[in-house]
């Protein structure tokens, strides 16, 4: 399990 | 802020509001987003329905594509909802008697992710094949199992 901060980061790089 | 926590069928997740992708016909909509074990995902939403469809494909068209045609099978089992419910409670009495397997649900208009995550819950990752009697008890908590108990009655023959 990540936890919300990582998911916050991992989407942020995920951003075009 | 930007992102937004949700649960929903058996998946937790974050999603995006500053990733928003809109489909060429303007009926769907996706948030990229991502599941609390790491998976990303699209989080496709479709004009009518509240709940978001979760696609696994990197290309959002691909997942509205994915979600649309899901949506379609959905309607039409659905209007055979009372056959299902029906085999279900045959199989709970005993009066039918066959297997689920894990192609039934891949074959179901279910997503994949929700079935992975919802056997997890239960303890049953990895399972291949469970007795329908089993699986229409469990229906009785998550009915959209039923999704699942037809397309193994139509691989069985007892609907068609």
């Amino acid at each position: 399990v990540i936890t919300k901060l990582a998911a916050y980061e991992l989407l942020a790089q995920e951003r075009p | 802020g930007d992102f937004i926590p949700l649960r929903s069928d058996w998946i937790s997740l974050f999603y995006d509001t500053g990733h928003k992708v809109t489909s060429d016909d303007g009926s769907q909509y996706a948030f990229r987003a991502i599941t609390t074990r790491g998976e990303y995902l699209w989080l496709v939403f479709s004009a009518g329905k509240t709940r978001g469809y979760h696609a696994e494909t990197t290309c959002p068209h691909s997942a509205f594509a994915e979600a649309r045609e899901a949506l379609t099978y959905r309607r039409a089992v659905k209007s055979r909802w009372d056959d299902v419910r029906a085999v279900a409670r045959a199989l709970r009495r005993g009066k039918l008697r066959f297997d689920v397997l894990i192609e039934d649900a891949m074959e179901s208009p279910l997503c994949a992710m929700g079935t992975r995550h919802f056997l997890r819950s239960f303890g049953l990752s990895g399972i291949k094949r469970i007795s329908g009697f089993k699986l229409a008890w469990m229906m009785l908590i998550e009915p959209q199992l039923g999704f699942v108990i037809y397309q193994a009655a139509l691989r069985e023959g007892v609907l068609s």
